[in-house]
């Protein structure tokens, strides 16, 4: 698909490069030359150019473009702005990332497709990963609904997963297990690397010190937990 | 649990509110006193402070804290102290934000327990939300086994699940199924809603516009949308 991605810091740069990196094209744009000219052979294709300006903007190849996201962070005139730009030039699908909650509202009125906020998603992500002693982590799919990944709790180490039968007692589908090794990484720390294995079946030993990935109801797996 | 969060930037901020929220004892940090007051309601405790400064930093209860989260920002050299600071009192465990890949490096070099890298890890998780036209949201366990989001292929609309016999054809595990539903928000744009259908079993019924939320090897999954 072709991206164009406005404001090329943190957020934008990385994601360009990893959209590039996954085989799209995509067009990394910043009024700052360093970060163009840093950024160049990373992204498929990058120009230096102030988005606030309409004549400057227009240039852009707007109609072969799949999605365009604003990325620009602590300038919320300059994000605003460009983002009206885009609306003006009627873009196939907008994504703009918000600052702070007078940004979002702006955006909001403004009816962008999407809105990102970088900072807080990341931080609601490690919230729930840190949230529960022994549990290595949660996605939450809706308030009550997780996917969970926790040790495989004592009583069923050393059993399949079909001899413990705890998916029917819970009600709960398991993804996965990962098995967990300490590893030195390339500076010399021992780090811990987990390692999946595939798709479970009723035939997954479960050993200790695996990890469970599970999806249920929080309740249920919190029990199963136990 | 309880927490100290030290940098109440976006990222900072927002984790301190959300694990006060989720029930834990949080204390956020911050030598700006119009931050200290602006999140004194919504973080446990609050405290002003600049924490590059031993005689400072000792006076925070670190003995009976479990997690220590270092999320000042742009100031590098400010977050880098205050790690240090951190190592030399032996917090339990230790979680640092990398700015820049310099910064990185000398936090692996002092060894913190995790670094989060709050732009970077959003950038990431949105590459594969937009990676697909179809695909609604791509998340990796490891390289190839992800957990997949996408609408229901139109060859399944009106069946069960096992009249299907698509999670035998293509090994993949099926987590659930999300109506989605056009709803107005509070300011009367029309968004799309996903209610998630609690946990898949032989019986749940797939309907057009429904969003599968599948896991299994990249690979089958690809085939399994075609
Ligand atoms: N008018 C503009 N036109 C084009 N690019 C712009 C404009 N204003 C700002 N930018 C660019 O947007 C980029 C991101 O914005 P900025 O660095 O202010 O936010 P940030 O919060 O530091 O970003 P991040 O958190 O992603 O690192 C910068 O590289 C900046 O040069
Ligand atoms: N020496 C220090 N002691 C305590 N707090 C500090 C110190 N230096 C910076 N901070 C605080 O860290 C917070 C976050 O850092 P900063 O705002 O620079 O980063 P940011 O990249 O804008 O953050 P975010 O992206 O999370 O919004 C700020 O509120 C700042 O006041």
């Amino acid at each position: 698909m072709k991206f164009i991605i406005i404001g090329l810091g943190n957020f934008g740069s990385s994601l360009a490069i990893q959209l590039t990196q996954m085989g799209h094209e995509v067009i990394g744009v910043d009024n700052k030359m360093e970060k163009v000219e840093n950024f160049k052979d990373a992204i498929s294709h990058t120009i230096c150019m102030n988005t606030t300006e309409m004549s400057a903007v227009q240039s852009l190849p707007f109609r072969n473009t799949d999605i365009v996201i604003v990325a620009i962070g602590e300038d919320e005139g300059a994000n605003i702005l460009t983002t009206a730009m885009m609306k003006q030039l009627k873009v196939k699908r907008l994504i703009s990332r918000a600052v702070s909650s007078l940004h979002q509202t702006v955006l909001e009125a403004m009816q962008v497709d999407e809105i990102v906020h970088p900072e807080e998603e990341t931080a609601n992500r490690w919230a729930w990963k840190l949230n529960t002693e022994g549990v290595l982590d949660s996605i939450p799919l809706s308030p009550e609904y997780h996917i969970v990944e926790a040790y495989v709790p004592e009583r069923y180490i050393g059993k399949t997963l079909g001899e413990t039968g705890f998916v029917n007692q819970y009600n709960v589908v398991v993804l996965t297990t990962m098995t967990t090794t300490r590893e030195q990484n390339e500076i010399g720390s021992l780090i811990m690397k987990n390692k999946v294995q595939g798709v479970a079946s009723a035939k997954t030993v479960l050993s200790e010190g695996d990890v469970l990935v599970l999806y249920g109801h929080i309740r249920d797996i919190e029990r199963l937990l136990k």
